[in-house]
């Protein structure tokens, strides 16, 4: 009986008018847009939800301060880039009329061995998101290394972009002939 | 043609919280 009706999706408090079969109704409810927003700021415990036009306030008034910096092309200069254990390193770009999250972080696979995934993230819904690409480069000549994406929503979270390594990813090795004095440039463009 | 050269942005390592590793 219950495969014949079809039921609310859990966030019509926030606005969303779709009835599904229980069969869809999982797989919508992971992508519905009026889902809240939960704290994009990595490395925390922080179970803050809340709508979109909230987050940055959130951000500024919750969490270590983030340095911001207007422009299409930014150098992301990482410091203390060899300090053991899981770090990130987050700033903000604003350009577009939007704020991005640009996210490294470093995770110990085992002893001696890093690994390092730096993306680009909206604070903005997953439609305005489709819009952006960004380019991430790591620069010492001769040598130079790039990764290009489409900008990813903080609605999406970054679990997956980790998980399936959607995103720069550099380790150990890589990282030697990049760095310099303990720091590591990404220069960042969004377009 | 100018070209501006992009802005240099130092940004200091934040030790992650353990839950954090264990959710991904």
């Amino acid at each position: 009986v219950a495969s014949s009706v079809l039921f609310p999706c859990k966030f019509t408090s926030f606005g969303c008018g779709l009835t599904l079969s229980p069969a869809e109704k999982p797989e919508h409810e992971e992508l519905c847009e009026f889902r809240p927003y939960s704290c994009p700021c990595p490395g925390t415990c922080c179970h803050w939800q809340g709508q979109l036009n909230a987050v940055m306030h959130h951000l500024t008034s919750h969490h270590r301060p983030i340095t911001t910096v207007q422009g299409e092309d930014v150098i992301f200069l990482a410091t203390n880039i060899h300090i053991t254990g899981a770090i990130d390193w987050v700033m903000m770009q604003a350009c577009f009329g939007h704020h991005f999250l640009l996210i490294l972080q470093k995770m110990d696979k085992y002893e001696g061995y890093r690994q390092y995934f730096a993306f680009v993230q909206l604070i903005g819904t997953r439609n305005e998101a489709d819009k952006f690409n960004y380019r991430m480069e790591l620069n010492s000549p001769p040598r130079r290394m790039a990764w290009e994406a489409r900008v990813r929503s903080i609605h999406e979270g970054i679990a997956a972009t980790i998980r399936n390594s959607d995103c720069l990813v550099f380790d150990t090795d890589i990282i030697e002939f990049f760095a310099v004095s303990g720091s590591l440039g990404i220069n960042v463009t969004i377009s | 043609r100018t070209y501006r050269m992009p802005k240099e942005v130092r940004v200091e390592p934040h030790k992650f919280a353990a839950e954090l590793i264990h959710r991904l």
